[in-house]
Parts: C-alpha cells; structure tokens; sequence
C-alpha cells in the first residue's frame, strides 16, 4: 500500500507517524511545489500527516489538502 | 487497510482506541482546518474515532463527521 | 474487516460482543451526533451491535439504524 | 465474512449454531426494532439462524426475513 | 462460503450431509415459512440438501427449490 | 468451491467420483424434483456427474442436464 | 479449478491424462447425451481430452467438441 | 492456470515443452477435428506449442492458429 | 504467468533470457507462420524476446512484433 | 508494486528514500526528456520523490510533476 | 509483475537496474525496431529504465518514450 502527493505550493509537510504503542513524528519530508512523493505504509510508518496545500492520490480517491 | 480524515474545521480529532481485551484511547492526533491523515489499523489500533468537522474517506465511502 | 458508523443523534452505542463460547458484551463505545466510529473485528470482537439512530457503513452496503 | 441483521420488530433472535459434530444453539442475541447486529462467522459459529421480521445483508444480497 | 436459505413454508428442511469418505445426514434445521439460515461449509459440512419450497442465495445466483 | 443442483424431475442423481489415482463412485445423492443440492469439490470427490433433468449452477454459468 | 461438460450425443468420452513425466489416459468417463460431468484438475489429473459432440463449459468460455 | 484447445482439421499436434534449464518435448497429443484438449502448466510443462488448425483459449482471449 | 505469440511469419524466434545475475539466450523456440507458442515466466526464464512478425498476447494488451 | 516515470524534460531526479528508521536519499536516478524508469518498492525503497517535469503513472492514476 | 516493450527504433536501451542497497546497471538489452522484449523484476532488477523511442505496457497503461 502506497499512498502519492502531488504539491500545489513550496513548503508542503508530508510527516511519517510512528508505529507502536507511541505515536510521535520520525520524519517530515518537505516538497516544493509541484514535487511529489510516493510514500508507502512501512514497519516503522503506520499514519501519515499531510500540511499545506497538496493532492493527495490513495485508494478512496484524490483528497486536496488545504483547499481553497 | 487504511482510511484518510480530511479535517474541514480546527481541531479535528482523530481517536486511535487499543486492539484488546481493553478498550482505551491511546492517542489523539489533532487536525486544522485542511490538514490531512492518513491512518491504518495496526497491532496497537482497532477502531478510529473522529470528532468535529471532517470527510472520512474509507473503502464503504465518504463520511462527512459532524455535517451541517 | 471494518464497518464505520455514523451517529445521527446523541447517545448512539456500538457495543462489542466476545468472541469465544461465551457472548457477552465486552466494551460499549458511545457517540454524540456527528461522531464517527471505525471499528475492525478483532480477535476479542466477533460481533458489533448498534444502539440509537446512526447510518452504518459495511461491505453489503448502508444501513439505517432506528429509521424514523 | 460477517452478515447484517436490522430487525424490523421487536423481539428478532439471531441465533448462533455451533461449529463441528454437533449442531447446537449456543447463542441467542434479541434485537428491538431498528436495533442492528453485524455478526461474523467464528471458531464457534458456523450458521446463523434468524428469526422474526428483518433485512439480513449478506455477500449473495438482501433477505427479507418473515415477509408480509 | 456460506449460502443463505429463506424458507417459504413451514417445514422447509435444511440437511448437512458429512464430509470424508462417507456421506450421510449429521444434523437437518428445520425451518418454518419467512425464518433465514445461513449457513456455512465446515471441517463437517461438505453438502448441503434443501427439502421443501424456499429461496436458495448462492454465489451462483438464486435458486427456487420446490417451485411452483 | 461448489455447485448447485436442483431437480427438475424425480430420480436425478448426483454422483461423487473419487479422488486419487482409482476413478469410482463413491456416493450417489438421489434428488426428487425440486429438491436441491449443494456439493464441495473435496479430498475424496474430484468429479461430480449429474443423471437426469436438472440444472446445474457451476462458476461456468447454468448447465440444462438431459435438456428437452 | 474445474470444468464442465454437457453431452449432446451418446458415447461422449472424457479422458483424464496423467500428471508427471509421462503422459498417459488413466481414466474414461463415458457419457451419455444430456449427462454431465464436472471434473476437476488433480494431483493426477493435468490434463483432459473430450471426444464426440458436448458443450465444454470453462473459465475462457464455452466450446463446443465435434461442431456440425 | 490451463489453456484450451479446439482441433479444426485432423492431426492437430499440442506439445508439451519440459520446465527446467533445457527445453525439449516431452509429449505431443494429438486431436482430430473437433476434440478438445484442456492442459495446465505442471511441473514438467512451462511451454506449450500448437500445430495446425485450431482456436486456442487462453486467459489473454481467443488465438487461432494456422489461420486461412 | 504466460505470454502467447501466434507467428505471422516462418521463422519467428522466441527467446527465452535467462533468471539470475547473468542475462543470457537459454534457448529460441523457431515458429512457423500460424504455429503458437504458449510460454510461461519460470525460474529459468526471466524476460522473453521475440523476433520476427508475430502478434504476442499478454496481461497488458496484444502487441504486434515488426509490424509493417 | 511499481511506479513508471516518463521524464518530460532533461534532468529529472527519481529519489528513492530507505526503509527503516532513518530516512534518507540512497539513490537518486537521472532521467532525459523521453526517457522511462519502471521502478519497484523494495526492501531497501519505501518511498520514492520525483523532481522535475514529468508524468508518473501509478495505481491511483497518472500524476504530473512540476505542470505548468 | 512483468512489462512489455516494443521498440519503434533500432537501438532501444532496457536497462536493468540492480536490486539492493546500491544501484547499478547490470545488463543492457538492445532491441532492433520492431522487436519485443517482455521482462519481469526479479531478485536482481528492481527498476528498468527504457532509452529511444518504444512503446512501454504496463500495469498502468502504455507509455511511449521518446514521444515525436
Ligand atoms: N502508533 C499508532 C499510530 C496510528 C496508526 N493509526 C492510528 C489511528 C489513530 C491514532 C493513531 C494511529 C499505531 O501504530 O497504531
Ligand atoms: N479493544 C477492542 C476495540 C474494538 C474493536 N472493534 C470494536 C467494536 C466494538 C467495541 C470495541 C471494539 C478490540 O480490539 O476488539
Ligand atoms: N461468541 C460468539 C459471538 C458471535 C459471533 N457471531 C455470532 C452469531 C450469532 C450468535 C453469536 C455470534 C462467537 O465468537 O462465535
Ligand atoms: N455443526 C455444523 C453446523 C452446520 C454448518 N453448516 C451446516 C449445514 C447444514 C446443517 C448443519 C450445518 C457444522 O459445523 O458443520
Ligand atoms: N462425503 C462426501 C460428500 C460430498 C461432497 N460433494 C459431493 C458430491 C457428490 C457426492 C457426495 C459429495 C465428500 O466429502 O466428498
Ligand atoms: N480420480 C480422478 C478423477 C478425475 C478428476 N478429474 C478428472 C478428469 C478426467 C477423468 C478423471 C478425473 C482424479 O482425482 O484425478
Ligand atoms: N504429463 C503432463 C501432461 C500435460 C499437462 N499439460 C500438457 C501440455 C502438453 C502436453 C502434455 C501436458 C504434465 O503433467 O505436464
Ligand atoms: N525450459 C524452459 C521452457 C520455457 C518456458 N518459457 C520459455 C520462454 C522462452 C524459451 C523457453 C521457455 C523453462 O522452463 O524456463
Ligand atoms: N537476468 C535478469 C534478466 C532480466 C529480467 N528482467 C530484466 C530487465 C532488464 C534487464 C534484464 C532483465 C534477471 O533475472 O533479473
Ligand atoms: N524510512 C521511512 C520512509 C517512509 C516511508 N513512508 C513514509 C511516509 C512519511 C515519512 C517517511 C516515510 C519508512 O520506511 O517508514
Ligand atoms: N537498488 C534499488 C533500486 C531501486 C528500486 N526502486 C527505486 C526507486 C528509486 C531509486 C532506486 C530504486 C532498490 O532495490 O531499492
């Protein structure tokens, strides 16, 4: 399972949320517009936190972050 | 498995509760306004609760939390 | 396996019945109106039971609890 | 694989019969009007038997249980 | 795999017949008009035989045993 | 994986063939017309023959036997 | 995986060939019109052969043996 | 995984080439007009070779080979 | 896994590379116009190439080899 | 699984990210105008950044880098 | 998981690209116009990068490198 951000302007935040009982941030990779990354569900990578304005591309369909 | 949690207002909450003869709530993400999460379910997590304004996008639809 | 639930008034209850010989019910999750309930089955849940007005979302489809 | 029961009246009994040599009911869950069950097979229970007015949802579509 | 049964008069007779080298009838429900069984293949189960008029849902489509 | 059978005259039979290097028949399920069965491929059937009017639901579609 | 076959003539053979180095016809089952067999491949059974007129019911369609 | 084959003139050759670092024929089958033939891949089949007359089914659709 | 290449033309070679940290020729079966191979992805076979007019049947389409 | 990148310009990165706790660039593969990389998920890539004007096709669609 | 590639010129590139830790090319197939070559991943080839001008199928659709 891999989910694909597409950012729509400079400074987007894509965030890995560590597996486990504790749930902190261990990594945050930073994209520019019109970047993207696909990323996928790891052993150490179970949520993922999108902040500013991006598309997002995963199994239930394109969600815009940061909408106008 | 994995569903995403488009947040429409602050404050959004995103509820992991623990898989297990116990049921707690173990963490809880906080979204703004656009932000977006992408969570699965996983050894430490077997339900997801979200409170506030939100579109919850899983594999039986869209979900809008909290509609007008 | 997953099925979400969509409260649509106060107090709605999704309670976990034991898997095993014995079915009892092993923990009751209550939701206010607009509140939303992911919930896999699980080794300590083989069945799910609503409480109260909500729209359940499950692989045969949705289903309205307590219609008016 | 699970099933749905919304009963249609009070007073529905979803019954578990049990799995192996014998076939036995080793569980009778009642359910009120508009209440619903979401209800897997197990390592306990290999038919469901379901009785007064209900939609059973299953993989081979909706059963109108005790229809007019 | 299960297949469900809806009995269309009293008296509609569901029979497992065993598996392994024998085949013989290890348990027969009984069902009377408008009450549902679902039942599943089992470690047991390996035939299933319909007796009397009522709506046989398989994953091959549904059958009408005893039609008119 | 099954088959359905149902009888669409009296006396059709539904034989088992054995698995294994010896191809024999190894049971016969006589079925009266619209009686229904519904037979496993298993560890000591690889072959299943039909006798006498029925139809035959397979994976392949709907099989007329001994059609007019 | 299995196949079917519906006679259209008396005398229809249907020849399982051996699996392994060799390939040789362990059995024949003859049918006659309006019969059918459905057959399995096995651990001693990779291939198999129709002769005379039948309708061959597989998962790439239906084919017709010795068409007018 | 098998495909099918349907002879359309006399001395239809199916050829079996061996798996393994060398690739020889093992075994031809041969099918006169209108016998059918449907062979897995084995162990000792990786390849298979067609000669002369025939529609060849195949998950990929319909070839025919040695076409007017 | 299995590709089909129908021969357009005689003397159409397929090629079979071979699996590992070396790519070599392991062996180029010859086809004649209309003769068809089916040729299965093996632990000797890695990559298939293919010389020569042919119209070659896979999971992602039909290709023509040195079309005109 | 895999992705494919279609470069629609001279200098485009194809950044595979490590697996595991740390993240970091362990090959950065550069693409001419024209030119394709199909590229897997692998033990050692659970993320992968495209810099630069390009399509990227994946099972959620296709994807343009750096649009207009 | 394997993909097709046609070329449309003499001298198409495929490279394949070394699984592990490092990246590398380990081998290089040259394709004459109109040739066809169908390649898996493998334990060696994680990525594959298409140089000249072809036809790439896929999964996710054609791609045509080089495009005019
Ligand atoms: N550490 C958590 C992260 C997580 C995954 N899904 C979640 C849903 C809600 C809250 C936290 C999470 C876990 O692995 O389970
Ligand atoms: N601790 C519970 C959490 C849970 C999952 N699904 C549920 C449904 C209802 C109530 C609780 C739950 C379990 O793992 O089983
Ligand atoms: N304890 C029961 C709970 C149950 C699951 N499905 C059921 C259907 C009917 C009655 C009870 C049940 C079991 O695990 O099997
Ligand atoms: N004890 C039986 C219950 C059962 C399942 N499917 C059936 C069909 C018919 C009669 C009984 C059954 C078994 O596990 O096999
Ligand atoms: N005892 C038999 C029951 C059976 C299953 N499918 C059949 C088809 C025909 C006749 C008998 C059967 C068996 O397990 O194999
Ligand atoms: N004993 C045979 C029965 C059989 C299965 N499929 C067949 C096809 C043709 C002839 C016989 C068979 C076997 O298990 O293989
Ligand atoms: N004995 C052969 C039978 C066979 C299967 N598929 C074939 C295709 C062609 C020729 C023979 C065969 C084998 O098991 O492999
Ligand atoms: N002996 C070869 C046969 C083969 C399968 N697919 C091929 C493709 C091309 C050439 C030969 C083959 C193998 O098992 O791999
Ligand atoms: N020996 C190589 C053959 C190969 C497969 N796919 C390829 C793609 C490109 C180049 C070579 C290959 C391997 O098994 O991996
Ligand atoms: N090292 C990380 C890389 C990664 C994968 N998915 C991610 C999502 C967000 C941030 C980092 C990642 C991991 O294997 O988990
Ligand atoms: N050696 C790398 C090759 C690779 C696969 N996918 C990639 C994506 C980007 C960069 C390199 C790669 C690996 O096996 O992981």
């Amino acid at each position: 399972d891999y989910i694909c951000i597409l950012a729509k302007e400079d400074g987007v935040s894509i965030i890995g949320l560590t597996r486990g009982r504790d749930t902190k941030f261990h990594h945050t990779e930073k994209l520019d517009n019109g970047e993207v990354l696909v990323a996928q569900f790891t052993e150490n990578t179970s949520a993922i936190k999108i902040r500013g304005r991006a598309v997002v591309y995963t199994k239930h369909g394109e969600i815009i972050s940061k909408p106008e």
